[in-house]
């Protein structure tokens, strides 16, 4: 089953 | 400063009604340019982004930025006390703790009144990074929405195949599995039923039903909807507004 990502890992905080 | 006027208060509604249930509390960035909204829901795998441009409202005034902290099911309430026909006027001050909304009806002869109390909310800001998106498909929005609710009971997950011939809709459960194939057409007299497809390479992407049919509280908004894919990417789900945009990402599902 694949696996939720979260959004943190593809946008960068500022 | 703010004052903003909308013609028609069912624009701000729809918009506040599309994203409250991912979003709680959020700053509304108010800029000369005007009003945007960028917030994570709180398991921190979808974002919001809207814009409404100051050119959406027929009066709009922003004499110095300012980041007005809202609870939206407050707003709600608020936004529900006036009819969707009704002009619609946001107003705040340089440091004022609270959002005055004013209704006023077509027939000119009933106003009111209300004020939101404002809170201080300190948010994260995300950079979202430039995307080479692989493929771009343009449908109805009441067919991704359909799409989305009928496949919501038979799976968490639905998969979006884009290839040129088409784009495949597939999702797997319990019970069985299902899909919708959607080819592009094209048709002059009603564009907005059409489905479009800007492919550079053939991409698949596996999504949460769930956060995808949330989205489609924005249907209302816009006949048409935009999905933006890459491989392993967070998928962009645009429904344009006549004036500005609402933006939905949401990150991928991925094979361990």
């Amino acid at each position: 089953t694949p696996i939720q990502n979260d959004l943190g890992e593809f946008f960068s905080m500022i | 400063m703010l004052e903003g006027k909308l013609e028609q208060a069912s624009l701000f509604k729809k918009v506040v009604e599309a994203v409250r249930e991912l979003v709680q509390d959020c700053n509304f960035d108010c800029t000369e340019n005007g009003l945007a909204l960028q917030a994570m829901d709180t398991s921190h795998v979808s974002l919001v982004s809207l814009l409404l441009t100051a050119d959406g409202f027929s009066e709009y005034r922003c004499d110095r930025n300012l980041a007005l902290g809202i609870n939206l099911v407050s707003l709600t309430k608020i936004l529900r006390c006036g009819n969707n026909e009704d002009i619609l006027t946001l107003e705040a001050g340089d440091s004022a703790d609270s959002l005055v909304v004013r209704f006023e009806n077509t027939q000119q002869d009933r106003m009111s009144e209300y004020a939101l109390k404002l809170m201080d909310i300190d948010q994260e800001h995300l950079g979202i990074p430039e995307t080479e998106y692989a493929a771009s498909i343009t449908m109805p929005s009441t067919e991704f929405q359909r799409i989305c609710r009928d496949m919501q009971s038979i799976s968490e997950s639905i998969t979006i195949d884009c290839t040129k011939g088409g784009v495949k809709f597939t999702c797997e459960g319990d019970i069985g599995s299902g899909s919708v194939t959607l080819k592009p057409n094209s048709s002059a007299d009603k564009p907005e039923l059409c489905t479009k497809i800007d492919l550079s390479e053939p991409v698949s992407l596996t999504l949460s039903t769930k956060y995808l049919l949330n989205f489609c509280k924005a249907t209302g908004l816009s006949q048409q909807v935009t999905l933006k894919l890459a491989d392993e990417n967070p998928i962009l789900v645009e429904y344009p507004l006549s004036a500005g945009h609402l933006r939905f990402y949401l990150a991928p599902k991925l094979d361990e």
